[in-house]
């Protein structure tokens, strides 16, 4: 069997994902537990998708950020 | 919309294909764009020239990596494309991810589909939520015209109507899942999952997942006809099968499986039937009940033939219901018919109607 994504890749994926699509700040986050600024992030994220909003990187929630997609962002500034 | 609904102050604007991907040939790039152009212009009263030099409205260009937005793309997949919002310079600007490999038909990202998003980027519209409009940020191949009510109501109401309409069939938004009209058009178990299929979408019920998850059939089984009409699991057999039509398709797991679609009059049913409203297996007697406007048939899973003395009335066999389903589940005993916005709650024991709910109650609603 393909060995699963660890943790620390799927926070990296997530953390990607988010500063792109959602202006999370760089900078910001702890190694170990997942700060207020992501997790806020995460719950834009899933609502936008209609996802369960928990705040936490799901299976579901990484799914959707691996998928195809167009880069502007979802939300957020224009500037 | 973006913030402050930023659009483009004239409705003639002008776009100019800066390179060309080598996947396909240049015409058919000139095609896919105009043809995306296209979708836009027929529903608003804008109108797109093409220049072949100096600056346009809309500067469109295929690069790799960083190439020169400071929005650097990603290699193959993940980023597909991105288009900046109507305003000067770069606004409006289109750009391609070269490291994809780009068709003019399913079998790579299809380009007329992403230009057509991307445009509306390049003319004002923000990303959907509705997972059946074209402006949903996740990539899905669909045939057909590409746009959804929820797109043209976007742009509508950024730039108006076109006043010399050409006739559209937008695809309907995403059905609400607590809409207390809501009706079903089939449902199954799939290995302990639950799927409802309502139009030409699926919601997909998961007993660790609280909230129903909502996807396009074709965005899983592409060869799935877009509208199902009944749906049955034999989990014996570890098998669903998807009625459409007189045809029927089967599924293992999420996998199709090869050999199918089969003419659902191979099991039996006189031809004269052209559609299976609901289907259902009860597991307790290894019959499958086949239901077609008031009557229904019972298929032997195990014989694979139809039961003789059928079909029957379902007026005098489930008394209490309808006398039509749109669609059927079984559940420790219970057969659950869905019809119209009504569930009915059906002891096969006792023989009658236990409960009436609501047909989106299954959905948490």
């Amino acid at each position: 069997l393909p060995l699963p994504a660890t943790d620390t890749d799927n926070r990296l994926l997530a953390e990607k994902y988010l500063r792109r699509y959602y202006g999370l700040p760089t900078g910001l986050l702890g190694s170990r537990k997942s700060s207020d600024a992501m997790q806020t992030k995460i719950k834009e994220m899933q609502s936008f998708f209609k996802l369960k909003v928990t705040g936490k990187l799901d299976d579901n929630t990484l799914e959707l950020m691996e998928m195809a997609r167009c880069g502007v962002p979802d939300i957020g500034e224009y500037n | 919309h973006f913030p402050r609904d930023i659009k483009w102050q004239n409705n003639n604007v002008t776009f100019r294909i800066v390179n060309y991907t080598p996947d396909l040939k240049k015409s058919d790039v000139d095609r896919a764009i105009r043809n995306a152009l296209n979708v836009w212009s027929d529903v608003t009263p804008l109108t797109f020239k093409k220049l072949h030099a100096g600056i346009a409205d809309i500067m469109i260009g295929f690069g790799t990596k960083e190439h020169g937005d400071f929005n650097p793309f990603d290699g193959p997949d993940g980023l597909l494309a991105h288009a900046y919002p109507p305003g000067n310079g770069i606004g409006g600007d289109t750009h391609f991810d070269e490291d994809e490999h780009w068709s003019k038909d399913s079998t790579a990202y299809n380009l007329f589909l992403v230009a057509t998003h991307e445009f509306g980027h390049a003319l004002g519209l923000s990303h959907s939520s509705d997972p059946g409009a074209l402006m949903y940020p996740i990539y899905n191949y669909a045939r057909g015209y590409p746009l959804a009510e929820d797109d043209i109501e976007g742009i509508q109401s950024l730039y108006g109507p076109n006043p010399n309409p050409r006739k559209v069939k937008p695809k309907p938004d995403a059905p609400n899942k607590c809409d207390p009209m809501l009706s079903f058009d089939a449902v199954t178990e799939l290995r302990g999952e639950t799927i409802i299929f309502k139009d030409r979408f699926y919601w997909r019920l998961h007993p660790q997942m609280p909230e129903p998850e909502q996807t396009l059939i074709k965005s899983t089984w592409p060869t799935i006809p877009n509208k199902v009409d009944a749906a049955y699991e034999n989990p014996e057999k570890d098998v669903v099968i998807i009625f459409s039509g007189i045809r029927m398709w089967a599924l293992n797991g999420y996998n199709l499986v090869e050999g199918y679609p089969k003419y659902i009059h191979k099991l039996g049913l006189p031809k004269t039937v052209r559609e299976i409203d609901a289907a259902v297996y009860i597991r307790d007697t290894g019959k499958t009940l086949l239901f077609v406007e008031e009557e229904y048939w019972s298929y032997d899973e195990n014989t694979g033939t139809m039961d003789s003395g059928y079909p029957r009335s379902i007026e005098d066999d489930f008394p209490g219901m309808d006398d039509e389903v749109d669609a059927a589940a079984y559940h420790y005993g219970y057969l659950y018919f869905f019809h119209e916005h009504v569930q009915y709650e059906y002891s096969y024991s006792s023989r009658k109607v236990m409960r009436i709910l609501r047909t989106n109650s299954i959905l948490n609603c």
